[in-house]
């Protein structure tokens, strides 16, 4: 604790290594510790608790700025994008879940054509959230089982349309075009609806986040961020670079295994977790 | 790069002659830098520095006409020294069957770490078993069912309802009396802040005496590569560290960290999603990579 502590180079500092144990990283750190320093100042002030209050006020300004509230409209297609067990498959049931409470319907589409069993573990979430849900065998073109999810979406007049796809690391041309391709079918046979595309990050991973988001972004056109295991004690403040660098905005956090643990965003209670 | 950077930083001081104490603290922040980058934890970082920064002060470093070259010569060789030495090897110990655990966060890549090992003992002629203790995640059981009939080995599995120190004690009596050689425990991902859950694992290990405790980690984690190392480390008392989804191109410095967190060896790295996507650590390689 710091109260009635003086503001010096040593309060810089030790908000400087809260920021990187926190995953923010050096740049983002950076830019953010100077921008404080000017503040304080310009605004001459001399008492280290509000100096956290003002660092804490622009982080929260980073992640509100420019961000529309999601609003769920209908017919609209959720397209789940990210690497290899980051919670993708999960976050769908916690997902359909919510929409079903609203008094949505949903349908899920078992895109992930690739992993042992992933197909199977969809299957799960369908049952226990008690929705449709279009599979193919394993194996066979996620494209298609997008296209098929479609078609029959449109005929039972679904609300919304969530699509699960194989994880996989940005830096795998081929599983990036493979991406690029179903984002595609989903533009072509369903012009109608609103696409919204999910990137699922885990909040333990590090710097590597911001690649992710940089490329997965131009493959397919992601509109929002989903922040998984908040639960632990990672951070996740990769999603501060992330915001600032590239403007897409963090709409939900995964906070455990189960259906309820999913909340919408919340950018002041996530700026004091980073300080806890 | 970090070379092109320290160029740069010793560059600009050419000019003034002889190298000083501050100059070598001014190179040795690029390093910092460069190694906060890729994802070394903080404090391990600092440590790093201070027994680096000692080294870079001497003869070396301060005499050489090329003092970026020494100062990258000396980091990496400490990187690969705290990295360890080329442990690929699973000690089985003698008694039969040898049982390996497989532990970590959710999603690392456990279960499909135990179908590499699986995969890659087989090949050794070995006569491995896959025991099913993740009762908790949907379709798990099937998961590694499937993993299994790629290789043809056998998954031991007493369903999801069963208590999972109990089903890991069948697997052994199982594997004794159908010839295996080796058993592989997979578990449920769980959060090292999970009092309840770590207990388990505890369970598990003290059913079966592992030979081998695996903590499966993510390449790509950050800062908290510490936290959840050290606490699984603390619980059980892990033999080793296979480090998953090196495929990617992250630049992985949780591998320093949790090797300097837990002293333990890193055996194996995940290169990708198939079974045979496997290989030894090798530390040098890992060295250049996190220096990138
Ligand atoms: N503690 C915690 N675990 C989570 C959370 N979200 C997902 N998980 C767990 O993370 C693991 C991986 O989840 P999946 O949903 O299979 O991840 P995925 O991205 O679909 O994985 P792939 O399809 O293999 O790429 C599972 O054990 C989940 O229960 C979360 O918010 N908190
Ligand atoms: N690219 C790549 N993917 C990997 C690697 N190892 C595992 N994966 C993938 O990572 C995802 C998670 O792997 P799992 O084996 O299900 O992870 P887990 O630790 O068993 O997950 P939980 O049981 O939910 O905790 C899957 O999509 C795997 O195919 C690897 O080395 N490279
Ligand atoms: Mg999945
Ligand atoms: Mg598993």
């Amino acid at each position: 604790l710091s109260f009635g502590k003086k503001v010096d180079e040593e309060l810089f500092e030790e908000l400087e290594e809260a920021l990187i144990l926190a995953d923010v990283g050096v740049d983002t750190t950076y830019k953010i510790i100077q921008s404080l320093k000017q503040k304080t100042k310009e605004e001459k002030i001399f008492e280290a608790s509000k100096v956290r209050k003002l660092l804490a006020q622009e982080i929260y300004e980073i992640l509100q700025k420019d961000v529309e509230p999601f609003v769920l409209t209908s017919p609209m297609v959720i397209l789940i994008v990210g690497v290899n067990g980051v919670g993708k498959t999960t976050t769908i049931g916690k997902l359909a879940h919510l929409y079903k409470k609203q008094g949505k319907s949903v349908m899920m589409v078992a895109a992930d054509t690739f992993r042992a069993a992933a197909i199977d573990q969809l299957e799960v979430w369908a049952k226990r959230v008690n929705c449709p849900i279009i599979k193919h065998q394993e194996g066979s073109d996620p494209a298609s089982v997008v296209f098929d999810g479609l078609q029959s979406a449109k005929a039972r007049g679904i609300d919304v349309v969530i699509c699960d796809t194989a994880g996989r690391l940005h830096n795998k041309k081929n599983l990036m075009e493979e991406l690029r391709k179903i984002r595609k079918v989903i533009d072509r046979e369903y012009s109608e609806a609103r696409v919204e595309t999910f990137l699922v990050l885990d909040a333990t991973t590090g710097q590597n986040a911001l690649q992710q988001a940089k490329i997965f972004k131009e493959v397919a056109d992601i509109t929002g961020i989903i922040l998984t295991k908040l639960d632990g004690t990672a951070k996740g403040g990769i999603v501060i670079a992330i915001k600032e660098e590239l403007n897409l905005p963090i709409r939900y956090i995964g906070i455990g295994e189960g259906m309820e643990d999913l909340q919408a965003f919340d950018a002041k209670s996530f700026v004091s977790a980073i300080f806890q | 790069s970090l070379s092109e950077r320290l160029q740069g930083v010793f560059k600009k001081l050419r000019g003034k002659g002889k190298l000083t104490e501050k100059d070598i603290k001014e190179a040795m922040r690029e390093v910092k830098v460069a190694l906060l980058e890729a994802d070394v934890n903080f404090k391990v970082v600092k440590d790093f520095i201070n027994s680096v920064t000692e080294k870079a002060l001497g003869q070396e470093v301060m005499e050489s006409l090329t003092p970026a070259q020494q100062v990258i010569k000396i980091v990496h060789e400490e990187l690969i020294k705290l990295m360890g030495s080329v442990e690929s090897r699973l000690n089985l110990g003698s008694k039969v069957p040898a049982v390996i655990m497989m532990v970590g966060l959710q999603g690392s890549g456990k279960t499909t770490a135990c179908g590499k090992l699986a995969n890659l003992l087989k090949k050794q002629g070995k006569n491995p078993l896959l025991v099913a203790c993740d009762t908790v995640r949907p379709a798990a059981i099937k998961q590694l069912q499937v993993l299994g009939a790629n290789i043809n080995v056998p998954v031991f599995t007493m369903g999801d309802k069963v208590d999972t120190a109990d089903i890991a004690k069948a697997s052994i009596d199982y594997a004794k009396s159908h010839n295996v050689d080796v058993v592989i425990i997979d578990t449920a991902g769980r959060l090292h802040i999970d009092d309840e859950l770590m207990e388990e694992l505890v369970r598990i290990k003290e059913a079966v005496h592992p030979d081998e405790i695996l903590l499966v980690a993510d390449a790509m984690t950050g800062q908290d590569a510490v936290n959840v190392a050290s606490s699984f480390n603390e619980r059980l008392d892990i033999t080793g560290v296979i480090l998953t989804k090196l495929d990617g191109d992250t630049r992985g410095g949780a591998a320093l960290s949790i090797k300097a967190v837990t002293q333990k060896p890193i055996k194996y790295v995940g290169i990708g999603e198939k079974l045979g996507d496997i290989e030894p650590f090798y530390p040098d390689r890992m060295a250049s990579r996190i220096l990138g």
